[in-house]
Order: C-alpha cells, then structure tokens, then sequence
C-alpha cells in the first residue's frame, strides 16, 4: 500500500458520506 | 389525460444523482506552445483532477465506504479508467461525432488523430453510439457508474461476499428503476449492463495508451494519475 499513497490518503480524508 | 404518476426513484438511484460531481474543466495552459503535447498534458492534468473527484464520489455510493480500505483501493485501482471514460461518454451523448472530455474540451475526429488519440476516439465513440441508441438516461448512468466500480473483477479483493453485496445492491436499484420507468422493455438492465465489456476494452486500451505515454516521458503526468496508471500494469 505504500506504492499507493495518495489514493490512501484522499480515500482516508475526503469528505465523509454524512456529508451529503 | 395526465401522465400517470411515476415512480419514486429508489433510494440508491436518488442518492448516486444527488452524489454526481460538479462539471469540471479543462482550462489547458495558455503558456504552452500550441500541439500534441500540450493535447495530452491537458488531458492527463484533467484526468488527475477526475480522479480526485472520483474519489470522493466513490465514497458517496451506499455501502462503498463500509468496504475495508483495502478493498475500496482495489476497486478504485481496477475501475478508474471505465468511470473516467463513462463520464466522457454521457457528456458526449447530445453531440455529433465529438467527444467532450470537458466542457471547455470537445475533440473531433481530426483533433484526435493530431494528439495520436484517433484509436481511441473510435472506441469511445464505438460507446456513445451505443449508448445513444438505447437513449440512456442520467439515472441509469449513475447506476451504471457504481456498477463499474463493483464489478470491476480486481484480484486482490478481501472480503469478495461484501463487495458482490454491494453489487447486487446497485444491481437491484438498476433493476427496480427499469421495472417502473421502462416497462415497456423488460431487456433494458439487461441492454445496458451488456455494454460493460464494450467499456471494459475500452478502457483497457486507454490505460494501455496512457501508460506507453508514461514510458515516453514527453508528457508531465501528475502524482495520482501516475500511481493509479501503475496501478493498472
């Protein structure tokens, strides 16, 4: 996982479901 | 006579049409000179941008965000490029032989074969027509959409029982969505889930595309494209 760091990240930290 | 009442959209399908991203652009870079390379750093620059974008939407579709981690990488890492490419489909669907990859760029036929995208454009448009003759609607885009990213056959799933649930979930919205709206075709899930393998090739050849690009290093590709692009080989 360390190969695919940004997709990590912004799946960990982009906006949350309740959001909508 | 007025229409008859019709029916409430199911609860995914209103859902993945609340969640559908904003339009977004291209705005290729008045700075560089005029030509191929700057035809695909544009698009390449654009694609990083959807793939944020696509993200975040991702997380929006019911069920996906109770996925393991791991598994929500998977199946972003199989299916970006059918979801990129869906989308260029659907905003091409009310024009004539162009493809619009943003709204501020729309390539034709000549366009195309200038930035060697000419087999590429074929394809894609292969798709439209397509999509055009059975006159898909936002809706069933949108379902279609999720439906990609789960079925998209990733290797490395972990919990396989979790991600066909999240299938057959979006599978059945399809479903009852054409149950109340197209009940005059009893074929059309059936219609529009077989054009998957059409755009699994497609995007196949895109990211094979993209990727002999890569290996060139004429192009500036940005962080995430380029991980997701290795991703993909």
């Amino acid at each position: 996982k360390e190969k695919h760091k940004i997709l990590h990240r912004l799946l960990q930290n982009s906006t949350s479901p309740v959001d909508l | 006579l007025p229409p008859p009442p019709k029916k409430p959209l199911t609860k995914i399908v209103s859902h993945l049409l609340v969640a559908e991203p904003e339009k977004i652009y291209a705005m290729p870079d008045p700075s560089l000179p005029e030509g191929d390379i700057k035809a695909l750093t544009t698009l390449c620059d654009l694609a990083d941008r959807e793939l944020v974008v696509i993200i975040g939407w991702a997380k929006h579709i019911p069920g996906f965000s109770s996925l393991s981690l791991g598994d929500q990488m998977s199946l972003l890492q199989s299916a970006w490029m059918e979801i990129l490419i869906l989308s260029v489909v659907f905003r091409s669907l009310p024009y004539e032989d162009e493809l619009v990859y943003a709204e501020d760029y729309v390539m034709d036929e000549g366009h195309s074969r200038l930035t060697g995208l000419l087999d590429l454009y074929g394809s894609i448009l292969h798709l439209v027509r397509r999509y055009k003759k059975l006159k898909v609607e936002k809706e069933e885009f949108v379902t279609l959409k999720a439906i990609a990213l789960t079925n998209s056959d990733s290797m490395h799933i972990e919990d396989v029982e979790a991600v066909q649930k999240l299938q057959d979930s979006l599978h059945e919205a399809l479903q009852e969505y054409e149950g109340g709206e197209h009940q005059e075709d009893p074929q059309r899930a059936g219609k529009l889930l077989m054009t998957l393998p059409l755009l699994r090739q497609t995007a196949a050849k895109a990211v094979q595309h993209f990727y002999s690009i890569k290996v060139q290093g004429k192009v500036p590709m940005h962080k995430l494209f380029l991980e997701m692009l290795e991703a993909k080989v």
